[in-house]
């Protein structure tokens, strides 16, 4: 799965992500991604996020947008949101992944419980960031 | 003033030291960059951040080291199946794809769906023919062939498991 979120210079806000699924997925199975809410989610009331993970977790648990509604009903910053959902709500039910989530401030979270995710950000003239291990 | 900025992601898994060679580690790298950078230039020029997020996954889509697009993964059928989502926060307006086979860029497809349909979410050969309505790109099934990805549904193409991205294949799970 690859996924990518961003905030222009207004301050409007987008993601988007793409997967080839499973390897030997069968039945038509789909994850998350294409699940609005679930794998993708952008409102400029609140942030961007884009998943990445073992997918039917990831819908059950309405990722991106329990992570836009913790921002909007509870005033959790971009990361609180983030680490409260995948560190703490998704490893309660095994589900294995991450995000990647931008603010309309700039703010960026990459966010994941899995051993390892591919990851990068560029934020105005700073220096671009790339991980992959935890 | 206003803060631009991008992220991206290509999956996430039991990716370790000891999963990745350092010619792995250095394609990868090589990879985010070209992809996060080209959104980010995009952003500073006064573009979208619309047209940034799809640009940052189409130049991931064509990069056969990430489970997207090019590098999709076998399917039980051994076919490649895509899905894909985009998402304004600005208009709240979205398009998503579930299941479409050879389609060269889905996350194209995802802002045709946004721009010039009613609906949301399409899937399987509806989706494809609005692909084809909108003049969508598609390419054969060799542009998906992937030798490595080949080799993983190998493994597990005679069994009911499943893999997830970039999964290590831990022999207890062929036990």
């Amino acid at each position: 799965t690859v996924g990518a979120v961003a905030v222009d210079s207004a301050g409007n806000v987008a993601a988007a992500t793409s997967t080839g699924g499973m390897t030997n997925k069968n039945f038509n199975r789909i994850g998350d991604t294409p699940i609005i809410g679930a794998g993708t989610y952008a409102n400029n009331a609140t942030c961007a996020v884009s998943c990445t993970g073992h997918g039917e977790f990831f819908i059950r648990s309405v990722v991106a947008y329990d992570i836009s509604c913790l921002i909007e009903y509870k005033g959790y910053t971009l990361q609180e949101a983030c680490e409260e959902v995948v560190l703490n709500k998704l490893i309660k039910i095994g589900g294995e992944g991450g995000l990647i989530a931008v603010n309309p401030a700039g703010d960026i979270a990459l966010t994941f419980n899995s051993e390892g995710m591919y990851r990068a950000c560029k934020r105005n003239d700073e220096q671009t960031i790339l991980g992959i291990y935890k | 003033m206003q803060n631009i900025a991008i992220a991206i992601h290509g999956g996430a898994g039991t990716i370790t030291k000891n999963t990745l060679t350092t010619t792995q580690e250095i394609a990868f790298n090589a990879a985010l960059k070209q992809a996060v950078e080209a959104g980010h230039r995009l952003l500073a020029k006064g573009g979208t951040a619309l047209d940034a997020v799809e640009l940052a996954v189409t130049i991931l889509e064509d990069e056969p080291l990430f489970n997207a697009g090019r590098g999709s993964v076998f399917t039980k059928a051994g076919k490649h199946e895509m899905d894909a989502a985009l998402m304004c926060g600005k208009t709240m307006a979205a398009g998503a794809v579930a299941g479409v086979r050879g389609i060269k860029n889905p996350i194209k497809l995802t802002r045709a769906i946004l721009e010039k349909s009613d609906n949301v979410m399409l899937s399987g050969y509806g989706a494809e023919e609005f692909a084809r309505e909108h003049a969508i790109e598609f390419a054969p099934e060799s542009y998906f062939y992937d030798a490595y990805r080949y080799q993983q549904w190998c493994e597990v193409r005679d069994t009911n498991l499943f893999l997830m991205d970039h999964t290590e294949q831990r022999e207890q799970k062929f036990g």
